[in-house]
């Protein structure tokens, strides 16, 4: 099964 | 004061249509750089990030930088009513809670205004660190486009891997497979037909086909489109806007759990 993945996992917040 | 005269207002037409469909309501941006917008779907799994550069513009006065909130289907309800050839300036007064579209048909026979309520968005701004990429996929942006189109009707996701042969694109659903190949070609009539392919080392990564076709609503902005992969980020999908800026999508891949 595949989980989508959010884009927090790869960029911060600023 | 702002005030932003784009002759060809067809590209700001065009922009809305993009981004309208994955985003809702959205904070413009105005400073000395350009017109910009930064902002996630709501589900925080892609982001647009839009420049317009200033010098694109034939008048650009921003006197501060100014954030605008929209609610991006009305602001294309208004845009809809410019037509292709009108220029289009964009008007909004410091403090005020609107902001004015003005259209100017090319012989100046007539002109109209529009003005739009702005709203007020908590909008959280991501920090996006310049990145080296795996690999970098610049193809004809129709072509990619049909390629999204047709997987989509196959399955709900696509694995994008790049090697050495070329850019594959596959998805699998309840009626069967599909591969799509493109080799790099670049022995074309003309360089926007060419599909290039930049490869440090090879790559494969998953993605959800109904962003991917939501990121194609772009395609009227450029011939070209280029797909930058790398196993630890979300993939990139520019189109450059004609002299003026970019519109990019990031999107997040799916893993196996």
């Amino acid at each position: 099964h595949e989980t989508q993945l959010r884009l927090e996992a790869f960029f911060t917040f600023n | 004061m702002l005030e932003l005269r784009l002759v060809q207002g067809s590209l700001l037409k065009k922009v809305l249509e993009a981004i309208r469909e994955l985003v809702n309501d959205a904070n413009f941006d105005c400073s000395a750089t350009g017109f910009s917008l930064q902002a996630m779907d709501s589900s925080h799994v892609a982001l647009v990030a839009l420049l317009l550069r200033s010098e694109g513009f034939e008048h650009y006065r921003c006197d501060r930088n100014l954030s605008m909130g929209m609610n991006l289907n009305n602001m294309a309800k208004m845009l809809r009513c410019a037509g292709n050839d009108d220029i289009i300036t964009i008007k909004a007064d410091d403090g005020s809670d609107t902001v004015t579209f003005m259209f100017e048909s090319p012989n100046q026979d007539k002109i109209a205004d529009f003005e739009m309520k702005l709203m007020d968005i908590d909008s959280e701004h991501l920090g996006i660190p310049d990145a080296e990429y795996h690999a970098i996929v610049r193809m004809p942006s129709a072509e990619f486009a049909r390629i999204c189109k047709d997987l989509s009707s196959i399955g709900d996701t696509v694995v994008i891997s790049v090697t050495k042969e070329g850019v594959k694109f596959s998805t699998a659903g309840d009626i069967g497979t599909a591969n799509i190949v493109c080799r790099q070609n670049k022995t074309v009539d003309k360089p926007e037909e060419a599909t290039v392919i930049e490869m440090q080392e090879p790559v494969s990564l998953t993605f959800a086909l109904r962003y991917m076709n939501s990121f194609t609503k772009a395609t009227p902005l450029s011939e070209t489109v280029t797909i930058s992969l790398s196993s630890e980020l979300p993939v990139v999908v520019e189109y450059k806007i004609a002299d003026m800026g970019y519109i990019r999508f990031y999107l997040a891949p799916k893993i196996e759990e």
